[in-house]
This record gives C-alpha cells, structure tokens and sequence, in this order.
C-alpha cells in the first residue's frame, strides 16, 4: 500500500507540473499522477496468498536472492517474512548474525544456500528512505555477491 | 540510446545530469503503456548491472521510488528543486523504475482497462523488459536483477518464474524487500510483533494465546488467521481495531506520523476528491493490507471506515 504516515504531497505536486511532464516525455493520455491509484488498487484481482513456489523454484534455478527487512514495520513484518524464508526449507550456511555497516550493527543476517535473509534495525517498511547508506551497502554486497 | 527519451535536466535542476537518463514508456500486451525512467550507472554502464526497481501496492508507482528512496534525486520539501542522493543506487548499477501496472502513476492503457490480476501483471512486466531490452539492446549482455519492496514480494517472484524461460535475458537473482510473501503467516506473526513491540498488553496477550494457541505459544501453535474458534477471530479483531486506532504509523512504529498535516490538507483543499487522497485514502490502503493479512481475506472482501467518517472524539483519541 501507499505510505499513509508520509506526505507526498510536494513530490505529487512536482510530478503534475506541466514542464516536469513534459520533460519526464509522458504522454498526454496519462492521468494526473498519484502516488497510488485507487482504481488500479481496488480492481486489482489478488490470486497468490504465497510466493513460495515462485521464489523456491528461482533459487533452485540458480537466481541469487535476497529477501530484506526494516525491522519496524508492521504492514510486512520481518518475523513473517523471516517464517516464509525458513520455510522454503534450504539449509543455513551461517547462523543468524549481526551484520555491520560502519563499525555499527546494521541488522541481523542469515544466509542460505542461494539467498540471503537480512533484516535492517531501525527501518521501517521503505527501507532505502529509512537507512539509506545501510541499504546502499546491502544492496551493494547483494549485487558484488558477497557474504554481509 | 533511444534519444526520444533522453531527459538532459529535470525541472529545478541548475545543471545537466551528469549520467543518462531516459524517460518514456515500455509496451505491455494490448494497448498497455507503461512509463519507465532508466537511470545509468555512474560507475561503467556497459559493464555495471541493470537493476530493475518495482513499488508495491498494488497500485503505487515507482516514481516513489525514484524520489523518495534509492533513485538519484530528491525533490525538495518546497518542490522548487531537486536535490542529488548521495546513496543512490545507480552508482552500483543502471537501475529501470517502471510503473506498474497500467493506471499507475503516468503508466496508462489505451482502452482504459485498469483490472488486472497477478499473472497479467507479471506478464506485462515481462513484455515491458522485453521492450526496454528494444529500445537498449547494449544492456542485452550486463547481469539482470529484479528489486522492489511491499507487494513487489507478489510480482517480483511472478515475474523471475518468466524469466527462466527467458534465455536472451542474462537474468541473475531478486531483492525483495518489507514483501508481501505469504498472507497468513503474515498475518500471524503480526501478532506476536504487536505484543513484542508492545501494542497490546499481557492481559490481551493471555486471552489470544489462550484461544488462538495449542501446544505452547509459538509459530507452529498459534493459528489467529485462519482459526476455527470464532472467540479466537473475534479477539483478533479487536486486535485489529487496537492497532489500527493507535495511530501509529504501520509503516514505522517509531517514526512519526503525519496525520495532522495530511487533515491539514484535507481541510484547507477546497476539492474534495483531493482531499480524499491526501488524507483518507492512504490510511485505508496500508491498513486494509494488515486488515488483509489477520483476518485471512483478499483486499477486496474488507471494509474500511475511512478516516474522514471517524467522530472527531476518535480523531482527537488517536
């Protein structure tokens, strides 16, 4: 969903400006941009209660993955998803740890053989907002295929 | 480089971006259009690997993304200008934001279709990458990954099951942040998150264990979603009502909400559909996916009370 306790409203109020329009080259049969939009929310048809055929079939295919959390959000709290990791049923490679950006502890971390767990301390749900340098350095160590 | 969709400055920039960046719109199947801006990597583009960054929702744009998040700029609180992110992610890799599904943000479809469902909006993601990969067949080679957050833990998996089969796209892994990977378990862990956060209190912990729980309390024996013991489901409820009256932000228990602003807004607005959104809708949006979660049901089966229907006591209590 749309953060309700942040207010976009500057950033609704720059993406509508007819020069930014212009400049961003969108086209004219597009709507007045919203941060979210009612009809696509409402109408949209929900079919998946779990992904984890999905994801488990991409770590067995080989795709490397990595499954974060701000570790204080309530809409997708990280104990669900930590429960829907373990229950993808890889084995561990290293417990769950302490990870450091900067000499402090980042988060906490597990790795499993394809994927990695890794929870954010102090985010909430927009994660790179929240702790933008520690999701820098995660998202780094992700894509450089490096253990945190 | 598709040139059409070059951006060179943006709007309350004083100089030009000093990397590529294109803005435009990528073809899903019939009739959709989706926008997309593609920033490229300030390291080496041709070698660095191409992100792909999808929000959630369903029904948010990535557009939020870009400038609240990890894209490359901010906009400022005023508006006026636009300010660099020093923990933009396009310094690791060239990173696409794209809009989805259509009706989201400036994404749009020809015939004015906006109902979708899961599968089809993984597949006109699918069919969106493809038409980046026309417009910038040089990126057809760099590692391919997938990243969003929220209920991009829904399309993200349904969209990297695609890919397998897609051997001309070098596609390489998934980050899924905060997602929505599993409603039930979501749904029960909320509960043990509330009370080990302290949202709710002991007594109101004993009376959910006492009837939500068999053998112990802990993941394997507690069931508050999909109970069979209504006095269960009805204490969850109250639950729900708690939290959601708290006035909490959902999003961040300890960060401040700004409701005040947002009825600011709603009252000082003369319309009152804009109104609506600034204030209403965005709390019924993040709390209809808790209510979503504990009580079992799809989004569309919940009923919410919008804020702007609460007496002003509740108001002034939360």
């Amino acid at each position: 969903g749309s953060p309700p306790c942040i207010d976009d409203a500057d950033l609704e109020s720059y993406l509508n400006r007819r020069d930014v329009r212009s400049a961003l080259n969108i086209h004219p049969s597009a709507g007045q941009w919203t941060d979210c939009n009612v009809v696509v929310e409402e109408s949209y048809i929900n079919i998946y209660r779990t992904l984890k055929d999905q994801v488990s079939q991409s770590i067995r295919a080989g795709k490397r993955g990595l499954i974060y959390n701000g570790d204080v959000d309530l809409v997708c709290d990280f104990l669900g998803d930590q429960w829907f990791v373990e229950d993808l049923g890889f084995p561990s490679i290293t417990p769950y740890i302490p990870w450091h950006v900067n000499n402090q502890t980042a988060g906490f971390v597990k790795h499993f053989e394809g994927f990695v767990m890794a929870t954010v301390r102090g985010s909430g749900h927009m994660v790179p907002t929240d702790q933008p340098q520690v999701a820098y350095e995660m998202i780094k160590l992700f894509l450089k295929g490096q253990n945190f | 480089a598709f040139d059409e969709d070059r951006v060179v400055r943006l709007p309350g920039q004083t100089k030009d971006i000093p990397f590529g960046m294109y803005s435009g719109y990528l073809n899903g199947s019939d009739g959709t259009h989706l926008h997309y801006v593609f920033v490229e990597s300030t390291g080496n583009p041709a070698t660095d690997p191409l992100l792909l960054w999808l929000n959630g929702g369903p029904g948010c744009s990535s557009m939020l993304g870009f400038f609240t998040e990890q894209g490359p700029f901010r906009v400022t609180k005023t508006g006026a200008s636009i300010e660099p992110n020093p923990f933009a992610w396009n310094q690791l890799a060239s990173m696409i934001f794209l809009e989805s599904p259509a009706g989201v943000g400036y994404s749009y479809n020809d015939n004015g279709n906006y109902t979708i469902d899961d599968d089809g909006a993984s597949y006109n993601n699918l069919q969106a990458i493809k038409s980046f990969f026309i417009k910038f067949p040089q990126f057809k080679r760099n590692d391919f990954y997938l990243s969003g957050e929220s209920y991009a833990g829904v399309y993200i998996p349904t969209l990297s099951i695609r890919l397998l089969n897609e051997t001309s796209i070098n596609y390489k892994g998934f980050a899924i942040g905060n997602g929505y990977l599993d409603q039930v378990k979501l749904g029960n862990s909320k509960v043990f998150f509330s009370y080990y956060h302290g949202l709710i209190d002991r007594d109101q912990w004993s009376a959910l264990t006492s009837q939500c729980c068999s053998n112990g309390v802990g993941e394997d024996s507690c069931e508050f979603v999909q109970s069979s013991n209504p006095t269960c489901t009805k204490l969850v409820g109250k639950l729900t009502e708690a939290i959601e009256s708290s006035g909490l932000n959902p999003y961040n228990i300890y960060d401040r909400c700004q409701t005040n602003n947002d009825l600011r807004r709603t009252t000082s607005l003369s319309s009152p559909g804009i109104g609506r959104k600034y204030g209403n809708h965005k709390h019924a949006s993040a709390w209809k996916l808790i209510k979503a979660t504990l009580t079992g049901h799809s989004d569309h089966d919940i009923e919410i009370v919008p804020r702007s229907t609460r007496t002003n006591s509740q108001l002034k209590g939360s």
